[in-house]
């Protein structure tokens, strides 16, 4: 563990808690859309569920573990509340992009390349992949509506330090320990790429006090 | 290529 992963955590921890603090929110101010993407987070769920399958089979550490717990719970809790709960806030007509796409190219490439054809690894690289395209909808959400509330903001701007932290702890991670993981990387580096106008938007407009509008 | 303990991240 090092300090660039450390953060990267709990930034992925701190965008969690404020999606829940932004659902609770969303509940006061009754019809008006949640602008969060239900199918974003069905995959985040999805996600999990499909890489932590050695929950109970590899101990890594106490630390591992809980993390491990928190985010399956967490990303079903969340779709849970999207699904029954505030199921009136959440607009299915802005929430348009087509994600059996992604799933199926996400499991096609898993089954293609992988480090092991087994049932566990296939299931964990088709995670990797996945995850690196599971912003897509909400991202599609937000070039469709044109703008973003600032908690939303917010909530993309967490997720993208977490990916983009990552990848410094990959480069560190090579020098100090020769750790290599090329699914990881190139998945990785893909995903992060794609939170780079994001980026723009949020630091020229957002951070100087301005609504998030697209130009 | 890792060895097959490399899923140490999250």
């Amino acid at each position: 563990m090092n300090l660039f992963r450390l953060v990267a955590d709990l930034m992925h921890l701190v965008s969690i808690f404020i999606l829940l603090l932004k659902m609770q929110k969303t509940r006061s101010v009754a019809g008006r859309c949640s602008r969060i993407s239900f199918k974003t987070q069905a995959l985040y769920a999805t996600v999990f569920l499909t890489r932590y399958t050695d929950l109970f089979a590899n101990f890594q550490s106490l630390y591992n573990t809980t993390m491990k717990v928190f985010f399956i719970a967490s990303s079903l809790y969340i779709v849970f509340l999207m699904k029954f709960k505030f199921k009136a806030t959440n607009d299915p007509r802005l929430d348009t992009f087509k994600a059996q796409y992604v799933v199926g190219g996400a499991a096609a490439l898993a089954l293609i390349v992988n480090y092991a054809f087994t049932v566990q690894e296939v299931l964990w690289t088709f995670s990797i992949y996945l995850e690196a395209v599971a912003i897509l909808p909400q991202l599609f959400m937000l070039t469709k509506t044109g703008e973003a509330e600032v908690i939303t903001t917010h909530y993309l701007f967490a997720l993208g330090t977490y990916r983009g932290l990552y990848l410094v702890n990959w480069i560190y991670r090579y020098w100090t320990e020769y750790y290599v993981d090329w699914i990881v990387w190139i998945a990785g580096a893909v995903q992060t790429g794609l939170y780079c106008d994001f980026f723009y938007i949020y630091f020229t407009k957002v951070l100087k006090g301005a609504k998030f509008e697209l130009p | 290529q890792p060895d097959q303990n490399h899923h140490d991240e999250l």
